[in-house]
């Protein structure tokens, strides 16, 4: 089953 | 800021309630936009209206305003779709907004307050990606695609090759799959599909949160899917006449 990744792993805080 | 018709703003919220419960919205010049995580921390929603988008539009000072949307759409429900909307936010007294609702004749005026939030809103910055793959459709054909998938399976796969652009569910017990060719018969702009890639692509996404991002499909008639390996999709819905847009950063699944 794929696992979902996160917004942050790919977006950093400005 | 005014809005002649009520209507944009219900179907923005309407496209924003089920995975944004409080935002904060920045009011400037340019107009009046948000960005905001969902609790589950998969999508970044971000929504841009212009000035374009209003029928009178003043912003003396930049100014936050933290909004609870569960009330605000209460408020707005209250709206008729007609009714011209003045939202109004005092510098002086900042705990809450005043919205005003006129039909045309002005028979009927309601006027609402809504409290403020204090929302310590973390702002992510979106790198200016250059995409692997864009696919621009009509929004309704996406949304019965994504809709009718979403019953097939929980994972909505999309490729994009030079087949076209797949899009693929597996359940447990059926799986599905549905390839769009660029389409060159159509003339109206609005139906047409158009692809375009740098090289072949295929990822995999979570089909409930692709079912809640196409409720923004109210909002334009075309939609734009940028997708690049290893990277959220951005889900774009613009606005005519450039009133603004709504964006959706989807983060992928991993292989």
């Amino acid at each position: 089953k794929p696992r979902q990744l996160l917004i942050s792993r790919f977006f950093a805080p400005a | 800021a005014r809005l002649p018709r009520s209507a944009v703003l219900k179907k923005i919220l309407d496209s924003v309630k089920d995975l944004v419960k409080e935002t904060n919205w920045d009011c400037n010049e340019e107009g009046m936009s948000m960005q905001a995580l969902d609790t589950g921390r998969i999508v970044l929603v971000e929504v841009m209206l212009r000035e374009a988008a209003f029928e009178s539009y003043a912003c003396e000072v930049p100014m936050t305003l933290g909004i609870d949307m569960e009330p605000f759409g209460k408020v707005l429900r209250c709206a008729g779709g007609d009714e011209k909307v003045t939202i109004k936010a005092s510098r002086n007294d900042q705990d809450h907004i005043e919205l005003v609702f006129e039909n045309e004749e002005k028979e009927r005026m309601s006027a609402f307050e809504l409290k403020l939030m204090d929302i310590d809103g973390e702002h992510m910055a979106v790198p200016d990606a250059e995409w692997g793959a864009e696919i621009s459709m009509p929004s309704s054909e996406f949304k019965k695609i994504v809709m009718d998938l979403a019953e097939i399976g929980s994972d909505l796969t999309i490729a994009v090759s030079k087949l076209g652009v797949t899009f693929t569910a597996q359940g447990n017990n059926c799986k599905g799959s549905m390839v769009l060719q660029p389409s060159t018969a159509v003339d109206k702009k609005s139906e047409q599909v158009a692809i375009s890639f740098t090289e072949p692509l295929e990822m995999t996404f979570a089909a409930p949160y692709m079912k809640m991002i196409t409720k923004a499909a109210a909002l334009s008639s075309t939609v734009t899917l940028s997708l690049d390996e290893a990277c959220p999709i951005c889900v774009r819905y613009e606005m005519e006449d450039n009133a603004g847009h709504i964006k959706y950063y989807l983060a992928p699944k991993e292989d």
